[in-house]
């Protein structure tokens, strides 16, 4: 069973790294790959993916297939001729056995050599680089330089599955923020025969670069490839373990491995086309094939594990080390997560020493429980729309009982007029959320999801059975021109995973010192363990004699530990499932620190945002009672009622209605779209918005005029002046009495000139047309007309002309 | 902006029980060609048809339709082109 280590240096004692026992290459690039000698004086990083560690323990991907599903790969690289396998090779877009990429004056076909590159370049050849399983065999699926289509796809992912492990893709669906898209018919047929009958029954695995859509504020729960429960969807972090600008993020993603990132962190290096070296290769392309390439390691080391050991043991060894996320917790079976990373980084040597002794897990279960069919609930904007269902994990049926999870997938169908406005979460009966959609700004599609399916890892090993919550969102975009709302037509839980708990087979052997006399050992306890203790057994009956604990554990200052199966109020559970205390403050948290509530012990009130305890409300913040957080008032406001409304805003800001606007200066208006004061009209002396119309006072020399500020009144209004209860005198134009084109004054005494037909007469404007023939209508009616004031009436005037003309 | 609309290719894939001899006489008769199976896919074949339009925003309507009615044809498919992009 021994396996040997790699060879060493032949070259200079100065070319090798300070350890005595480090391995060295002669490959040209070869100090440049920071990511492998991170444990080193010289290249340091603050995570270490540990591939070295798996490198000594003697795993390179021997006897390993991987195959790069991309644009070809150039079988005759000098760092990738030596592994090259044709047996996992083939051209789908010319339908022959040879994957060499088309050459042309871009180079555009360099995806794939790149990719296949970092998975199994030849070490010590001098040529380029190492790939991190430098003895696995690399073949490569030339497929996407031509017309893709789900045929070719299939074709690409069925490709021997019997002589193929792993195969890598790094590439999917538009990443520009508004497609949702993913495999079709037949390439889901591959995935479903490719984990049934592949690698001999094991099934194969299929490894998936998650969404470059970073700047397009894309997420990879809209890429059907990713989130699917048969592909590993694998994330990338920068050396400085910050997100890369290019990174998505969604619950489906499993783990995460090295890539670019800014200018200032360290490159990823690889094989080209021509034969050439690059430090080019970036995006999520460059995390795939190495995670393809530490899964070849882990394959290496116990070639029985089947698709689903695989991603247990990801999902066991990923670390979160110096990943920043702002949405680190830890789920209720103890492993870190985040939307961003999944589990975390890769770690190779853990991989490998996980699979050496890894028993398989047991038959995976699926239960389907539909949850919301009969009614289809209303998604108006700005509201919520939650939907509780109480699972059962299929007790009833031992055939697909799910106790122990593993995905989890929710199946939607959702109408809405503009599906970038939604957002979804799923919280599990333990209460870790999950982010299945986040809004997409750029996404106007009216087309909904039509039973799409969306899938979490988060709750990887929680229990199945109880309240699971969805919620969705409508957040309406300022560029939404319909407030229609959307519909919640229908929704299903799908629970994948086991009803035995998966690692319970798992054993491992007591060691026993043959030197150690018998009598200096304890007698064996043979009675009954605490429940609390796992299948290594007890040294007594209680719980603080279980030799490991089934769930978390407790530890106390005399050194001795108790198991418990969840920690008490006050702890938290790290990922070592031990309770730790919280902060004083904190009733439940996920940390020590004071700023790692959750909630408050009594007395205390939850912060919003800064998941702290405090004793009362800052400013700016109200308390709700319900729920005892301290939540943030507006914006702008300074003080506010325990409703949210707003009393006192701050300083610059003046409360108009309820709401805080800046204040301005006379003259000037608040720009809300703007968020500036900007200058009125010049007719202004102050106003609500721009424009002439909108003032609401005019400037000296302007005189009101209905809404408008005038220099002199229109004809039509005379002068009119007011004096106000503190003498001042306000001076505006008012309109006419309707008998008058022009007046001086109010009434139709006041007539300064007469609409045509009228003669002014002392000062009033009466009909000046001479009567003909007596009409018909003289008499009551006519003055009727008269004393209605209707004369002006050319009709009327001309009907009754003799009695219109009179004074009177 | 890359076009919207869905662009059918003149290949197809078809899923027909019985082996590639039943599938071979089904092609022949509609005037398709039997590109052999589909990866590792049993019983699902690729079907070519040289005299229909290579790339069309129109799924393809003619005597070859008919295809869709032989008792064997449990499932036919005329292939889109998709949009995929590289990571």
């Amino acid at each position: 069973d021994y396996k040997p280590v790699p060879p060493l240096s032949q070259t200079s004692p100065a070319q090798n790294s300070v350890a005595q026992n480090n391995i060295f290459y002669n490959d040209a690039k070869w100090s440049s790959m920071w990511y492998i000698h991170c444990s080193d004086d010289v290249h340091n990083c603050q995570s270490d993916m540990n591939i070295m560690g798996a490198w000594k323990r003697g795993y390179t991907g021997k006897d390993v297939v991987v195959t790069i599903l991309d644009d070809g790969i150039e079988r005759t690289h000098p760092d990738l001729s030596q592994n090259y396998d044709p047996q996992a090779s083939y051209d789908v877009n010319s339908n022959d056995l040879d994957p060499m990429p088309r050459y042309d004056a871009t180079n555009e076909n360099k995806h794939g050599t790149r990719c296949a590159g970092e998975v199994a370049a030849a070490a010590n050849n001098s040529h380029c680089i190492v790939g991190i399983a430098y003895n696995a065999r690399i073949g490569g699926v030339r497929m996407l330089d031509g017309d893709v289509t789900d045929m070719v796809e299939a074709r690409s992912l069925s490709l021997n599955p019997q002589h193929i492990d792993i195969y890598s893709a790094s590439w999917g669906p538009d990443d520009d923020g508004k497609t949702v898209d993913g495999p079709a018919t037949l390439a889901r047929q591959a995935f479903e025969n490719g984990i049934r009958m592949g690698r001999k029954g094991r099934g194969s695995v299929f490894v998936w670069a998650s969404g470059n859509g970073g700047r397009s504020r894309d997420h990879c729960s809209c890429d059907g490839y990713t989130n699917s429960i048969y592909t590993i969807s694998i994330s990338s972090t920068a050396e400085s373990g910050r997100k890369p600008w290019y990174l998505e993020e969604c619950s489906s993603t499993l783990t995460t491995t090295y890539s670019s990132g800014e200018n200032y962190d360290r490159k990823i290096i690889t094989t080209d086309l021509r034969h050439r070296c690059t430090d080019s290769h970036t995006g999520t392309s460059a995390s795939a094939p190495m995670a393809a390439a530490i899964i070849a390691l882990a394959l290496e080391a116990n070639p029985s594990l089947t698709w689903r050991d695989v991603q247990h043991i990801i999902v066991k060894t990923s670390r979160a080390g110096h990943l920043s996320a702002s949405d680190w917790k830890t789920n209720a079976a103890g492993y870190n997560v985040s939307h961003l990373y999944g589990f975390g980084l890769m770690d190779a040597e853990a991989m490998v020493k996980e699979a050496e002794q890894w028993k398989q897990v047991p038959a995976q279960h699926v239960c389907v429980e539909t949850a919301d069919r009969q009614i289809s609930r209303t998604i108006r904007p700005e509201h919520l729309v939650r939907s509780v269902y109480k699972a059962t994990g299929c007790s009833d049926n031992a055939n697909l009982k799910v106790i122990y999870l593993e995905h989890v997938v929710v199946r939607i169908t959702i109408t809405h007029p503009r599906r970038g406005d939604l957002s979804i979460n799923l919280t599990s009966p333990s209460g870790t959320k999950s982010q299945l959609l986040a809004n997409r700004l750029f996404d106007h599609s009216m087309e909904g999801f039509k039973n799409w399916e969306f899938m979490t890892t988060h709750c990887w090993g929680e229990k199945a059975a109880g309240d699971w919550i969805l919620e969705i969102y409508d957040t309406p975009s300022q560029l939404r021109s319909q407030k229609v709302p959307g519909k919640l037509k229908e929704w299903s839980l799908v629970l994948y995973g086991t009803s035995v708990h998966p690692y319970s087979t798992q054993q491992k052997d007591r060691f026993i010192d043959p030197l150690q006399p018998e009598d200096e050992f304890t007698e064996e306890y043979n009675g009954p363990c605490d429940t609390e203790c796992n299948e290594n057994g007890c040294e007594g009956p209680g719980p603080h004699h279980c030799i490991n604990c089934l769930h978390y554990f407790l530890k106390f200052k005399n050194n001795t530990r108790m198991c418990v199966s969840e920690c008490p109020s006050g702890f938290f559970r790290d990922d070592r499932k031990r309770c730790k205390k919280c902060s004083s403050m904190c009733e439940t948290c996920v940390g020590s620190r004071s700023d790692q509530c959750m909630s408050c012990r009594t007395g205390y009130h939850l912060i919003e945002g800064s998941n702290t305890c405090a004793v009362s409300c800052a400013d700016g913040f109200y308390l709700d009672s319900d729920s005892n957080i301290c939540r943030r008032c507006q914006e702008n406001c300074r003080r506010c009622s325990a409703s949210n409304v707003c009393t006192e805003c701050k300083p610059g800001m003046s409360l108009q209605g309820h709401k805080c606007q800046m204040t301005c200066n006379p003259g000037t208006y608040f720009n809300g779209h703007r968020r500036t004061c900007e200058l009125c009209h010049r007719a202004c002396a102050t106003c609500a918005g721009t424009g002439i119309e909108a003032c609401t006072k005019c400037a000296d020399g302007y005189l009101l005029e209905d809404w408008r500020c005038v220099l002199t009144c229109s004809p039509g209004y005379y002068l009119s002046e007011l004096t106000s209860d503190n003498g001042q005198v306000q001076r505006f134009c008012k309109k006419c009495d309707n008998s008058c084109f022009e007046c001086l004054g109010p009434g139709e005494l006041n007539c300064s000139s007469c609409n045509s037909g009228y003669n002014l007469e002392a000062g009033t404007c009466v009909v000046s047309t001479v009567c003909k023939d007596e009409s018909w209508a003289e008499g009551g009616f006519c003055v009727l007309v008269k004393k209605n004031n209707l004369c002006q009436r050319r009709v009327l005037q001309q009907l009754c002309c003799r009695t219109c003309s009179q004074k009177g | 902006p890359p076009c919207k609309a869905r662009l059918y290719t003149n290949h197809w894939a078809v899923r027909i029980a019985g082996g590639p001899e039943v599938a071979d006489r089904i092609a022949e008769k509609y005037g398709y060609r039997n590109m052999g199976q589909i990866g590792d896919l049993k019983d699902h074949y690729h079907f070519f048809h040289s005299r229909t339009i290579k790339r069309s925003t129109l799924s393809s309507r003619g005597r070859h339709s008919f295809i869709s009615m032989e008792p064997k044809v449990e499932w036919i498919e005329q292939q889109v082109v998709k949009r995929r992009i590289k990571r």
